[in-house]
């Protein structure tokens, strides 16, 4: 464990939180795309397979643990919570998000370290996640207005992942064979998802303006 | 040892 990796995990958690609080303390998901969180989801059950045949450490076991219940929650909540599901932008989230879980399964088959079930299903976690992000980055666009809570939690989301790649340097430099390439360039995709939104979190942030995305 | 220390990360 390294100080970035750390740093990106809690920006991770914290991300989750943030998102948690902006639909328990407005009962409201606008500007949540639903169907980002249910690729969070996929992302998470697929890649903790292992949750219960390897026990790495307390944190590792707990993180995983909070992960999924988290991301479960958030989507049970805009399913089913009265109050929250009636303010789900069904109208702007639209993007085909099946698509992504075909294409990063697929991807998986073809690409992988091993050809198990465990190792196919990492790998297409670690695909899905990298694109994980677009429908709720649409809908964004399509919306334009960006709440603070919202914006909040896609900044936080960005900054794990680039963390993350502060980690996989960290770790390239320090020990000897490590080699992640799956993980690292998917990082990178990921990562680069975000620098737009970012530019324009940075911009708003300096005019300390509403941020806006160009429709 | 190599195997378990895999995927470390979460």
């Amino acid at each position: 464990m390294n100080i970035f990796r750390l740093a990106g995990d809690m920006t991770h958690l914290l991300s989750i939180l943030v998102l948690l609080l902006k639909i328990y303390a407005t009962k409201s998901c606008s500007g949540i795309s639903r169907k980002t969180q249910e690729l969070y989801a996929i992302v998470f059950v697929a890649r903790y397979l292992d949750l219960f045949t390897d026990f790495i450490s307390v944190y590792n076991t707990f993180m995983k643990v909070v992960f999924i219940a988290s991301s479960l929650a958030i989507v049970w909540c805009m399913r089913f919570h009265p109050m929250v599901r009636r303010s789900y932008d069904r109208e702007l989230d639209t993007f085909r998000h099946y698509f992504l879980v075909g294409a990063s399964f697929a991807l998986a088959l073809i690409l992988h370290e091993k050809f198990t079930v465990q190792e196919i299903f990492w790998a297409f976690s670690i695909y899905l996640e990298a694109v994980a992000i677009l429908p709720q980055l649409v809908l964004l666009q399509r919306s334009g207005n960006v709440d603070n809570l919202t914006g909040q939690y896609i900044f936080f989301l960005g900054a794990y992942r680039a963390f993350y790649i502060l980690n996989w340097i960290y770790r390239y430099l320090t020990e000897p064979h490590f080699t992640r390439w799956i993980a690292c360039v998917s990082g990178v995709v990921q990562t680069a998802l975000y620098a737009d939104f970012f530019y324009y979190y940075f911009i708003s942030w300096k005019n300390n303006s509403k941020l806006k995305l160009p429709a | 040892l190599e195997e378990i220390l895999y995927h470390d990360e979460l």
